[in-house]
């Protein structure tokens, strides 16, 4: 429910990423590309890059606009809020607007769009 | 949106999920359930198999000939003697009892465990991560390392703690035993899924040598990820109806003279009192996720192994720990009930041993948390699967001798011979 495992890895690559930001004193771009270059060369790495493609410049926009990485995999629809089921938080939730709301105000950039967006300014 | 439906990673998606539901090696030419690969249930769960081009040579044969020829039961022990002109294997081990271990079981049998390093952006390089295809391989465990049937101290660098197990016991008693072990834990076993894992056990009744089976499901029957855990919980009835099915399974193939200790549950309320007041590894740079925050999440996303007692609510933990205490009494009940109807084997039940291992080391001045897997919060450490693996050989040399067989008085001539027995 909620996004299940699909979530739970979100936001524990997201929290990664900000922190190897932080450590190296990279900028979020670097810092994912960092985390892809870790990888074993092959299909995971592959994998990783693929993902990066598609979900990088989302991840890289809100964090840059410092939104936690719970409010980042709900924009990025890996984590939900299944009728019946409470809002599900590993940090702490944003003040007086929830999680979901929060994640509506980047609805409108679209992933493909902004990857497009991304691939343009950096290629 | 599925992760798994972008082009390029259906493909690994697919393959995980073949690894996961397929619990026999995948690579397994004669198809005697033994492989000369690692990984995919291979030679990190089963003794490796010495020819992987005849079913009938694999860890725990009978020797054949005396293995005069060939060394059909991978044990390293082949040839003829110069001197005496018996083969080696009639005289180093034909009245050795020689047994093998198997071990049916969970995560904790499999031993589950993810290198904290993986979550802790100080310490993450492409180091760290070179293991990261042996351990999806080996469906997130790591069974050469366990308790049970580990055989080798960790070379990866990135998990603390040597290795003991009862394989290794047996093989330091009998030389003979080389190579053979079988982990049957499979993550997230339960004594119902586990009347199918069980299948997976490789041993003929007739050509092979007995087993020492041990039946080991510490926590599944209480764990489960939904909301309400308690209504998801094997109830007394079921759990025994299991075993029993257990039980009858074992009694037509294991071979006669195998023996069987059944493990009870865990005491898992013990989780949560070692870890409430620790930082997450995931939390650990800006020290803002504590265990119970950890273990509220995965509840909440229902992906949680564990919602009885990986959990902040104490009626719910104590609800656990009493279920459990009654499918172990369950489990203790039916071994009594059992003894000397069993045609192939006699079993004898041992109260899961990671409770009094957690109060030795206590008492020796260490502390609770050092035991447990940080990731997972769960899982017991390698540290703890070294002083299970002890704690248990020390119960079965003295309470069930006649369980382990007779200490071989070859060994040191076997090894002076055979060297190492040609590795695992």
């Amino acid at each position: 429910v909620n996004g299940g495992i699909q979530c739970a890895t979100c936001t524990v690559v997201v929290t990664l990423t900000e922190q190897l930001a932080q450590v190296h004193n990279d900028s979020v771009a670097q810092a994912l590309a960092r985390l892809c270059s870790y990888m074993p060369q092959g299909q995971l790495q592959y994998a990783c890059k693929i993902i990066i493609e598609t979900l990088g410049p989302v991840v890289i926009d809100m964090l840059e606009k410092h939104e936690t990485p719970d409010v980042i995999c709900h924009a990025l629809h890996l984590c939900t809020v299944d009728e019946g089921q409470p809002q599900c938080h590993l940090f702490p939730v944003p003040k007086d607007v929830s999680i979901q709301d929060r994640a509506m105000k980047y609805s409108n950039y679209g992933t493909s769009g902004l990857a497009w967006k991304h691939r343009r300014k950096e290629p | 949106f599925s992760v798994c439906k972008l082009p390029g990673i259906k493909i690994l998606c697919d393959w995980i999920e073949r690894i996961f539901d397929d619990h026999n090696p995948a690579l397994d030419i004669d198809g005697d359930n033994f492989s000369t690969f690692q990984t995919l249930r291979g030679s990190s769960w089963r003794g490796k198999d010495c020819n992987d081009e005849q079913e009938n040579i694999h860890p725990g044969a009978k020797p054949e000939l005396g293995d005069v020829f060939h060394d059909t039961n991978c044990n390293g022990i082949y040839g003829v003697d110069g001197n005496t002109g018996l083969p080696y294997e009639d005289l180093y081990c034909k009245d050795s009892q020689p047994i093998g271990v198997a071990a049916i079981g969970d995560s904790v049998t499999a031993h589950f465990h993810i290198p904290p390093e993986w979550l802790e952006a100080e310490k993450l390089n492409v180091e760290m991560l070179r293991y990261l295809p042996f351990w999806l391989e080996n469906e997130l465990d790591w069974p050469h390392l366990s308790g049970t049937t580990g055989f080798m101290n960790d070379t990866t660098g990135r998990i603390e703690g040597s290795t003991d197990s009862i394989y290794l016991q047996m093989r330091k008693r009998n030389r003979c035993n080389h190579r053979d072990y079988q982990n049957l834990g499979v993550n997230g076993g339960r004594s119902g899924s586990t009347l199918n894992n069980e299948n997976a056990l490789a041993r003929d009744k007739l050509k092979d040598n007995p087993l020492l089976v041990f039946y080991a499901l510490v926590g599944n029957d209480v764990c489960n990820g939904h909301s309400d855990t308690l209504a998801h919980m094997t109830s007394p009835e079921e759990m025994r109806k299991n075993f029993l099915k257990t039980l009858k399974f074992l009694d037509a193939k294991v071979p006669n003279g195998s023996h069987l200790i059944v493990i009870g549950l865990a005491d898992g309320s013990l989780l949560y009192d070692n870890l409430k007041n620790r930082v997450h590894p995931l939390g650990k740079l800006w020290g803002n996720v504590k265990y119970p925050q950890f273990y509220d999440w995965f509840n909440c996303l229902q992906v949680t192994p564990c919602a009885g007692w990986m959990n902040s609510n104490a009626t719910i933990r104590n609800g656990t720990t009493k279920r459990a205490r009654e499918l172990s009494q369950v489990l203790k009940s039916v071994v009594a009930e059992t003894k000397g109807k069993l045609r192939n084997f006699d079993a004898s039940y041992l109260d899961c041993p990671i409770g009094p291992v957690l109060d030795a080391w206590k008492a020796q001045g260490g502390e609770g948390w050092q035991l447990i897997e940080p990731v997972d919060g769960f899982h017991i450490n390698q540290i703890a699967h070294k002083l299970t693996a002890e704690y248990t050989w020390n119960y079965l040399e003295k309470n069930l001798p006649h369980f382990i067989g007779n200490i071989n008085p070859h060994n040191a001539e076997i090894i002076k011979k055979f060297g190492e027995q040609g590795g695992h």
